[in-house]
């Protein structure tokens, strides 16, 4: 998945 | 950005605050794990190292910076300015437990064999486990000053409103994050005891005292 790479979040 | 996650950043700030602002009224440091308050910077350290090549947000770029400058103020509090208030005679949890495991989890589960994402992966499995000092102190004397358990349960709300903040993320957009969803269950398993009794005694106007 590589949305969960986008690590956007704190 | 969604309501979860906002209110989340919002308590883990005041949780921060709230830490300081005891410190530095009381002049005293007493209470505070200070590994639980260097595992937080080493959290910050190894999580936020993509500030310097990943842009996300003005406000995801300044939320970094407070957690990583006001983690290692109070660690300056407690190791310089307020030193002998601190008894490290009590805070005698042994922080390789946390570490080693988190770095052996963050080589097995990552989003990929690059030092980012394994700093990544370990930052988050180090979070879920850093409060178990404070937890282990808190557990030692029986009883903790207000703001101390107000810190607490502050930053146990931030971690446990992630994961509706998740749950939303996957059913909007159809984003998955399951290392940082498996590694907060954990983190609000470990506060689920203290939540009970914040909720059975602070909440009524009681002292924190442990059963």
């Amino acid at each position: 998945n590589t949305d969960s790479k986008a690590h956007d979040e704190l | 950005m969604n309501i979860f996650r906002f209110l989340a950043d919002l308590s883990h700030m005041a949780s921060i605050v709230i830490l300081i602002l005891q410190i530095r009224k009381t002049k005293s440091a007493a209470g505070v794990s200070y590994k639980t308050q260097f595992l937080y910077a080493l959290v910050f350290v190894t999580r936020y190292i993509d500030i310097f090549f990943h842009y996300v947000s003005l406000y995801n770029t300044f939320m970094k910076i407070f957690f990583v400058t006001s983690t290692i103020y109070i660690l300056y509090l407690m190791r310089v300015q307020y030193k002998p208030s601190h008894d490290p005679n009590i805070d005698t949890f042994r922080i390789e437990y946390i570490i080693a495991p988190s770095a052996v989890l963050a080589l097995i589960i990552n989003h990929g064999y690059t030092l980012y994402e394994i700093l990544w992966s370990f930052s988050v499995w180090l979070e879920s486990g850093a409060i178990l000092p404070q937890l282990f102190m808190l557990q030692r004397t029986g009883e903790a000053e207000t703001l101390t358990v107000h810190y607490i349960f502050a930053l146990g709300i931030y971690r446990l409103l992630y994961i509706p903040n998740w749950i939303y993320r996957y059913v909007t957009e159809g984003r998955v994050e399951p290392i940082a969803f498996l590694a907060s269950l954990i983190q609000t398993a470990l506060y689920s005891d203290f939540f009970y009794i914040y909720y059975t005694k602070v909440m009524q106007g009681k002292k924190f005292e442990l059963p």
